[in-house]
């Protein structure tokens, strides 16, 4: 029942392609592939073992990277800078966050800095009311963001909020006056408390193809991002660039995003990460 | 980028003297791995690749005199042609119109590909550029703020937005927008959906409900630029569990290679119609097969 076959040349290619359908890239899946190609090749082995060993060479990986990430409400509060691509789910991580801290017996608050795009405001504004945190707004539409910072941060060290959390509106890396404006963001953040922000948080969507080292790199340069929240993990989209992302930078994944839902925040787990890649 | 890797695989191969089979096939690995590294799917790629080495060994590459561009040039224009700029593409690049008024477009979609800024965008131009009446609904009663967001780029774009009706479901919404369509003439309605995942059954059955009921005459597949391997797994469900007439691609204003545009117009056959670059309204682009192209190989 457990047929086996000789780990050729043609099957370390399937494991490749495998690899590459997963997103991994295709230099990720090389690197892999040739390191099974030095302790397994040519051996009998079943389908079942194949995965199980690929599964524990992504594993390895992946594990250095596989932390939580740390609030220290003493900071009072610990400020997380949340940051990303359009559209990759900064303000609904934001809401699962709270939900989450809130369930910790942390005092949330969240600032609504996307003062550009129509109704983003209003939309953290009743994730604020579900999860009952109390939710800093631009005065009108068009606000500076940098200043609703600053006025939201100095408020909130005064009222008792443990966790802030400061939701930006989506930008591409590759805009430089956008990327600019995040910058000065930090810079005023940090005019009030010099240690913050305590967290740069960047959601990277788990369809997103190679162009996720970019926007990595960018916004790493740019805000010295802390950790990633990988999100859409229950869509088909494996996020296996994770893996060459954890190769390149090292930065901690911290959390995945597997629903729409306030709820649906887990932990990055590795070995579930990489049984999921290979499928 | 491609040519450049072509040159150095061509370059030590000359020094060898008559060029073989095996060695254009190493010049397609070249173009297999700057395919994947542009996000094009592997199944995708794989017919792409056949295609141009069939063209290649045809043409008799060996004997060129620059054998890289010759290749490069070959794997353009098969993605031109693939894209959506062959014999048989009759050049009608924008959204079509031809039914009787209220002609129903329905934007579907992943979580976050851009559909409800599409929508506002297609509603500006119609109604600017075309001179329509065009009338917006939002049938997404699930994210927070999702109808406000799209009453508020009616606004901007000039054109009337549906009532926001609490309580009322996707496919009550749909009814409610052509019922007043048809009394008020408008000549197009644009239906928003709610970003869903192509693997939940229940939310799929549910837009195909709404196709059923509406009689679209666009289907519009929005996707985002950067999707990667994905594209092909979204667009086979869209297509199959709904229809789709067309393709958008959002996000081009950013720095993806943007070959998921390939994977999902070979999977769907539905020819890409139109561009999102950029935030605003004005942000709206006709697809040129052959800027992707070039975009494609880097
Ligand atoms: N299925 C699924 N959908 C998600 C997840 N996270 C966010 N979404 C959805 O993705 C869409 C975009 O989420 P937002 O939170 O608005 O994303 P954003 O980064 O704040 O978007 P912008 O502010 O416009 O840049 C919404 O429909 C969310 O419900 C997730 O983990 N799984
Ligand atoms: N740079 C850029 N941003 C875009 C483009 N199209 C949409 N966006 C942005 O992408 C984000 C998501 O857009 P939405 O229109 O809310 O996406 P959606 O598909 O309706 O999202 P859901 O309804 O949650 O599924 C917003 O921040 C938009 O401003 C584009 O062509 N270029
Ligand atoms: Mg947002
Ligand atoms: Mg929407």
């Amino acid at each position: 029942v457990f047929k086996k076959r000789r780990l050729d040349d043609a099957a370390l290619e399937e494991l490749e392609e495998t690899l590459i359908s997963a997103d991994l890239g295709v230099a990720a899946s090389q690197r892999i592939v040739e390191g099974f190609r030095r302790t397994r090749f040519g051996r009998e082995v079943t389908d079942e073992e194949v995965k199980a060993a690929l599964a524990e060479a992504l594993a390895e990986i992946l594990a250095p990277v596989a932390l939580p990430m740390p609030i220290d409400p003493g900071h009072a509060p610990h400020v997380v800078l949340v940051v990303g691509v359009n559209g990759t789910g900064k303000t609904t991580t934001i809401a699962k966050l709270g939900q989450q801290y809130r369930a910790e017996g942390l005092r949330c608050a969240f600032v609504a800095g996307d003062t550009f795009r129509a109704a983003a405001v209003e939309q953290l504004q009743i994730w604020g009311e579900r999860t009952g945190a109390r939710v800093h707004a631009p005065a009108k539409h068009g606000a500076d963001a940098a200043g609703l910072a600053f006025d939201a941060l100095t408020t909130a060290r005064t009222d008792g909020t443990q966790v802030l959390l400061v939701d930006t509106a989506g930008r591409l890396h590759n805009k430089s006056a956008l990327m600019e404006e995040l910058r000065k963001i930090v810079r005023v953040i940090r005019r009030v408390d010099p240690t913050a922000p305590h967290s740069v948080l960047l959601t990277l969507d788990a369809t997103t193809g190679q162009n996720a080292l970019q926007q990595v790199k960018v916004f790493k340069e740019m805000v010295d991002v802390s950790g990633l929240a990988v999100t859409k993990l229950d869509g088909s989209a494996k996020g296996g660039v994770v893996v060459a992302l954890a190769q390149e930078f090292g930065l901690p994944v911290h959390f995945v995003g597997v629903g729409e839902k306030a709820g649906d925040l887990r932990p990055f787990e590795a070995r579930d990460f990489a049984r999921g890649l290979v499928g | 980028a491609l040519s450049g890797k072509l040159t150095g695989v061509f370059d030590k191969l000359r020094r060898r003297g008559a060029l073989t089979d095996a060695d254009v096939a190493e010049a397609l690995r070249e173009v297999r791995v700057a395919l994947l590294e542009a996000d094009v799917a592997l199944p995708v790629v794989r017919d792409l690749v056949a295609k141009v080495r069939d063209a290649a060994i045809g043409q008799a590459i060996i004997r060129g005199v620059n054998p890289a561009q010759q290749v490069v040039k070959l794997v353009h224009d098969q993605l031109v042609a693939a894209l959506g700029g062959g014999l048989d593409d009759d050049g009608k690049r924008g959204i079509s119109l031809e039914a009787a008024a209220p002609v129903a477009i329905l934007m579907v979609g992943l979580q976050g590909s851009g559909k409800t800024t599409t929508s506002g965008k297609i509603a500006l131009r119609l109604r600017n550029r075309d001179k329509k009446k065009v009338l917006l609904a939002s049938l997404d009663v699930h994210r927070p703020a999702a109808q406000l967001q799209l009453e508020t780029l009616a606004q901007q774009a000039g054109v009337t937005s549906l009532p926001i009706i609490a309580g009322q479901s996707p496919l009550q919404i749909a009814q409610r927008a052509m019922d007043l369509a048809r009394r008020e003439l408008f000549d197009v309605v644009l239906l928003d959906t709610a970003g869903r995942l192509a693997i939940d059954d229940a939310l799929m059955a549910e837009v195909a409900a709404v196709k059923a009921a509406t009689n679209p005459h666009e289907t519009l597949l929005v996707v985002d630029a950067m999707t990667g391997q994905d594209a092909v797994q979204t667009a086979t469900a869209f297509q199959e569990k709904v229809g789709v007439t067309g393709i958008v691609m959002t996000r081009i204003d950013g720095d993806a290679r943007g070959g998921a545009a390939l994977s999902m117009r070979a999977v769907t056959g539905a020819p890409i119609k139109l561009l999102g670059a950029g935030e605003k309204l004005d942000a709206l682009e006709d697809f040129h097969p052959d800027r992707i192209a070039g975009r494609i190989l880097g």
